[in-house]
């Protein structure tokens, strides 16, 4: 089909920035100015004396809070309600983890390298408990790196669209759909960061999208560790959304 | 394939979904 003019490029750009401002969980100005609440060293050690188990519930449920806006941002995204229900699925099961990690860079200080968790702004450290340093830092790595891109609010909510709606998901129904939506967004996206000055950051983008795919991945292969290790209390602890998306159905059924 | 997706109620719920897949 023909490609967008550039007034339906600009309507595809408005109605994605809009999404993204109106589902952001907490306002990148609200962020900055709660940058000075960092976690005394007496609360960081607290964290870290808390069991595994608590640790991951506590993660889950803050993943799971997340994950509900990146929800209703899908929502809003036009054309994506208007994909069959089994693709609305596909993507959001795939992608809303890689989403959430995209918006975390809003919630990062790569000036100390800290994130907003529970209410203040915590280093790797605080997460020792959850027993996968080498995922957390790789976590903080890969927000750092969001950070020194330097993403306008728009690109971010243009990028995290794309990432979102991408046609090479399996179990993909209408994959024709998804590919047409995804090619406008990326052409929207491309639209605005050359608008911007800013299209030296289109040939790094691949690379941010590999790594979420890894991190993710990793999460999910931590995650299945977890409940192997723990498996009396795997399925109480996790909120019901979160074992939905993330844990094999044998295991969501058992 | 399909099938596999047919127990995500939470997330068909979230997306307005009330009655569960249909046909896809």
């Amino acid at each position: 089909s023909a490609p967008p003019s550039g007034t339906q490029l600009d309507h595809v750009i408005q109605n994605i920035v809009k999404s993204h401002r109106e589902t952001c969980q907490f306002l990148p100005e609200q962020l900055q100015t709660l940058r000075w609440k960092i976690f005394s060293q007496t609360e960081v050690e607290a964290y870290q004396r808390k069991s595994t188990e608590e640790m991951w519930q506590k993660c889950a449920h803050s993943i799971t809070d997340a994950i509900q806006y990146v929800v209703e941002f899908a929502k809003r995204i036009e054309g994506f309600m208007e994909l069959c229900q089994n693709d609305q699925i596909v993507l959001l099961k795939a992608g809303s983890l890689e989403v959430v990690l995209l918006r975390m860079c809003q919630a990062f200080n790569p000036g100390n390298n800290t994130v907003f968790f529970e209410g203040k702004y915590a280093g790797p450290e605080l997460f020792h408990a959850l027993g996968c340093e080498d995922l957390t830092s790789s976590v903080f790595e890969f927000s750092h790196g969001m950070c020194s891109l330097r993403l306008s609010e728009p690109e971010l909510a243009l990028f995290s669209a794309m990432v979102l709606i991408s046609s090479d998901r399996m179990w993909l129904q209408e994959r024709y759909k998804v590919e047409k939506l995804q090619t406008d967004i990326q052409l929207a996206l491309k639209h605005v960061l050359q608008r911007n000055r800013h299209d030296t950051v289109l040939a790094k983008l691949p690379l941010k999208v590999m790594s979420l795919r890894s991190l993710c991945g990793r999460h999910a292969e931590k995650l299945r560790i977890f409940c192997l290790t723990h498996p009396l209390v795997a399925h109480s602890i996790f909120p019901p959304l979160y074992k939905e998306l993330f844990t094999l159905e044998s295991e969501h059924s058992a | 394939e399909s099938k596999s997706h047919q127990k995500v109620t939470l997330l068909q719920l979230l997306l307005g979904h009330q009655n569960g897949a249909k046909g896809n």
